[in-house]
């Protein structure tokens, strides 16, 4: 049940977006947050063979089922963040990279995600004016268990604040911000610790890039939540 | 003949500053390659960045040790070419019929001209965006290839007042970068801006049909008891001719070492 073969033909030089039929499993192992249970993994592997060539690409990943789900509480102002349906007390580290010479090695990410695990942190919030973290990072993440809070490259002082006042209208071309934007979704979207996007670091991004941020990172309708209780949201 | 994958570029590179090199990218990826890390040439911290292998050469002193940052010439007084760098690296890609390669650059900052065996390809701005070419047609069927990255700073690398400051000048707000490098309450002013090709390059050979940016997501219903997977994938034929395609999923566990449900 948890595997599945499908056929497609391509036009030349095409590129196509294709959906598996969804795969059904029976009480997976979920992954939990570091002090919440463990960081079940499963590896998803995607193979496409070509009629006459053989195996022509391959991709794997680990994957982890959990649900996230998050609200700014009405009394305190702060957010509140469930773990498969669990409340979950945050208990975070600020983030900005590992080396300011960005040599980012993998070992290095091991042992600093790491040590934010064994100091009983279960979340790390890769602040606005530093990096997009890394897949490597994502990957110790989700093997540590540790959620992550990823902002866009805002930040209060250089966009609309600071001393003397800077520019509120963000970088200069808002398109270029977008696409890297989107780019970045697309390179880290699947990793299970990712909890969270947030446009900038104390600061709101400028109407138009704030209004496509919302708009791209919604929901898609399928996994809305309905009326029926017990169907999930997904972030 | 290579297997289908991703081959890590991240061994062998060198590194000179743009303004001491004397020949174009065309002559370095293909009549006048540099052979050995002599002057103006380096080896390269790759990923990494300028400020990176300079230090690795021990040209700079490393920034984080007590007050040695003050010594490094900011690019605000040095200028952007200062710290404008080539990189320059050789690989080996012999394709069987019907294979594709791709380079990519999963981030440089913050803009570059990537050269390959004379063939010369613009890398637009941005920080945070990844970059892939297909090489198939530029790749030497025999023997090594050449390949050469002008990286270039920042567009607004910026100034930073005697006085510090959260930002700078805030100059750097204008580029989609990395803001912290114009110094903060907590970091010192970091000199290059972070140019460079600082995360993996790599080659990645594939057959006549590429999968790009697979999308997995979950739904829970019955108090986490079912739960569907969703997958959705983007396939690119490079090839010619229709492709008749079989595409696999197929998710596994790893129940104890080396055994696994399927």
């Amino acid at each position: 049940e948890h595997l599945e073969t499908q056929h497609v033909s391509i036009s030349p030089g095409a590129n196509i977006h294709y959906t598996f039929p969804q795969l059904y499993f029976y009480k997976p192992n979920l992954w939990w947050p570091n002090g919440m249970g463990k960081q079940h993994l499963y590896n998803v592997e995607i193979t496409v063979d070509v009629q006459g060539y053989g195996e022509s690409d391959t991709w794997s990943h680990h994957f982890g089922f959990r649900k996230i789900e998050s609200h700014i509480d009405s009394a305190t102002g702060g957010r509140l963040f469930k773990v498969n349906g669990q409340p979950i007390f945050i208990r975070g580290g600020n983030w900005i990279l590992s080396d300011g010479l960005l040599r980012l090695s993998k070992e290095r990410y091991k042992t600093d995600i790491r040590f934010h695990a064994d100091m009983n942190f279960n979340m790390m919030r890769c602040w606005g004016g530093g990096l997009a973290e890394r897949p490597e990072f994502y990957h110790y993440c989700d093997l540590y268990g540790l959620l992550v809070w990823q902002e866009f490259w805002i930040t209060g002082d250089c966009d609309g604040r600071g001393d003397p006042v800077s520019n509120p209208n963000g970088p200069l071309d808002h398109d270029l911000f977008l696409l890297c934007a989107r780019d970045t979704i697309k390179l880290l979207r699947n990793h299970p610790s990712l909890a969270l996007w947030v446009g900038g670091n104390e600061q709101v991004p400028p109407p138009d890039i704030n209004a496509a941020l919302k708009n791209d990172l919604q929901l898609h309708p399928y996994f809305v939540k309905s009326n029926d209780s017990d169907t999930s949201a997904i972030t | 003949m290579v297997e289908i994958g991703k081959i890590v570029l991240d061994t062998g590179w060198l590194a000179a500053r743009s303004t001491e090199v004397e020949v174009n990218g065309v002559e370095l990826t293909t009549t006048r390659p540099p052979t050995q890390p002599e002057s103006p040439w380096m080896e390269a911290v790759v990923p990494g960045t300028v400020l990176g292998t300079l230090v690795k050469n021990k040209l700079v002193p490393d920034p984080f040790y007590g007050l040695e940052n003050e010594s490094i010439i900011d690019i605000a007084d040095s200028g952007r070419e200062h710290y404008t760098f080539w990189f320059f690296t050789t690989f080996d890609c012999k394709l069987s019929n019907n294979q594709h390669v791709d380079l990519n650059f999963r981030a440089i900052n913050y803009s570059a001209e990537v050269y390959l065996n004379g063939h010369k390809e613009v890398l637009p701005k941005g920080m945070f965006r990844r970059h892939s070419i297909d090489i198939t047609d530029i790749l030497h069927p025999d023997g090594q290839n050449l390949l050469a990255v002008l990286v270039y700073p920042p567009d607004h690398p910026g100034r930073i007042p005697p006085q510090g400051g959260q930002g700078g000048d805030h100059e750097i707000g204008k580029d989609v970068a990395a803001q912290y490098v114009e110094g903060w309450d907590w970091m010192t002013p970091i000199r290059d801006r972070n140019t460079g090709i600082w995360d993996e390059v790599s080659i990645t050979v594939t057959g006549p049909v590429k999968i790009v940016d697979p999308h997995l997501a979950s739904t829970f219903f019955d108090g986490y008891k079912r739960v569907y997977l969703h997958s959705t994938i983007e396939l690119v034929n490079k090839s010619a001719w229709v492709a008749e395609c079989s595409l696999n999923i197929q998710v596994s566990t790893e129940l104890e070492e080396n055994t696994f449900l399927i």
